[in-house]
């Protein structure tokens, strides 16, 4: 509540840049994962 | 009454301040809207971790099984690999029953020689339980579809199975050459060309080249020129890949010279018979003399 609106954006920022590690992190181990599971079949 | 009611709703300010007011809600909603982005990025962020924790659980929980399932393949492999027969027939039974086979195999490829041809051998000596495997490439005729490859050898077949997750048929043979040779052979068909089989021998031959046996009765004969196998046609004496006379290691038993001479009978034979040799042997000569006489000029 106290933080400025430049901080929130900082913060913000941060998140993005987070969520985006995480949905190609995600999208790799999808990757694999489906690869792993075609070859069982 | 209506003129001073309505009056009273007039707005008489003179708005004399400087615009603090509206900057600080301006401010208050541009930073009310950011928190909310915030917060919709974080509770996202938080989904996503969740699901990346459980995807990737799932994919070490698929990748574990996976090895598992390869693993026991293997072991199953193994087993069948070494394990005796469980339904095994008379010795004599056996013994009729593999030379009607080679007879009857004899028979379809001294028809089928000519068509068998120079075939790649992909020798891959794995050391699996300190026993030298070696793979061999036999190519056939389209049509026969027995397990039988013609290497010099007696074998005695002790097995043959198909399963679902490796459909084509493999045959398992011991060597009945010796009892106390161990070598066994697994042949099956490849999977990318019927016509060709694949035999996988394991062990080393602890005696010679089964000499009783005739040299007209129209065997394969391959011979190792380096990495590829060619058919030894009419040779005058039987062959066997090299790749297994190498791995001959106890010379007490076996009369070496005899086996060298065998070879090299075997090479020669085979090296006459081959036109593209005798061609390439005729031009090396031929241009051998012409630098000669060139020189000598």
């Amino acid at each position: 509540k106290d933080k400025s609106a430049s901080e929130l954006r900082e913060e913000l920022n941060r998140v993005y840049s987070e969520n985006k590690k995480i949905k190609e992190m995600l999208e790799t181990v999808c990757e694999k994962y489906y690869a792993l599971h075609h070859h069982l079949e | 009454m209506d003129q001073s009611s309505s009056s009273s709703f007039v707005d008489t300010s003179l708005d004399l301040t400087i615009g603090v007011t509206r900057m600080r809600v301006k401010e208050d909603s541009t930073t009310s809207a950011l928190v909310d982005e915030l917060n919709r990025v974080s509770a996202e962020n938080k989904k996503l971790s969740e699901m990346l924790t459980l995807t990737c659980e799932n994919y070490n929980v698929l990748r574990k099984q996976l090895m598992e399932y390869v693993n026991k393949s293997n072991n199953v492999t193994e087993r069948d690999q070494t394990s005796p027969p469980k339904k095994r027939k008379s010795p004599a039974r056996d013994d009729a029953v593999s030379s009607a086979v080679i007879g009857g195999v004899s028979e379809s490829s001294s028809t089928d020689q000519d068509g068998q041809y120079l075939c790649k051998k992909k020798q891959r000596e794995e050391t699996v339980v300190k026993e030298k495997v070696s793979r061999v490439y036999y190519k056939t005729e389209a049509s026969d579809t027995t397990l039988v490859v013609k290497d010099g050898y007696q074998w005695r077949k002790y097995g043959q199975k198909v399963t679902r997750d490796n459909p084509s048929p493999r045959a398992y043979f011991k060597c009945a050459c010796a009892p106390s040779c161990s070598v066994k052979k697994k042949v099956q068909r490849s999977v990318e060309d019927q016509s060709v089989l694949v035999a996988t021998y394991e062990g080393e031959h602890n005696h010679p080249i089964p000499s009783q046996i005739d040299s007209n009765n129209s065997l394969n004969r391959y011979i190792s020129l380096g990495d590829y196998m060619a058919p030894a046609k009419g040779s005058s004496s039987l062959a066997e890949p090299v790749t297994e006379s190498k791995k001959v290691t106890s010379p007490s038993r076996i009369d070496i010279p005899e086996v060298q001479k065998l070879l090299v009978e075997q090479m020669a034979s085979s090296l006459t018979k081959d036109p593209n040799f005798t061609a390439a042997l005729a031009a090396a000569v031929t241009g051998r003399l012409y630098q000669q006489n060139q020189t000598e000029k």
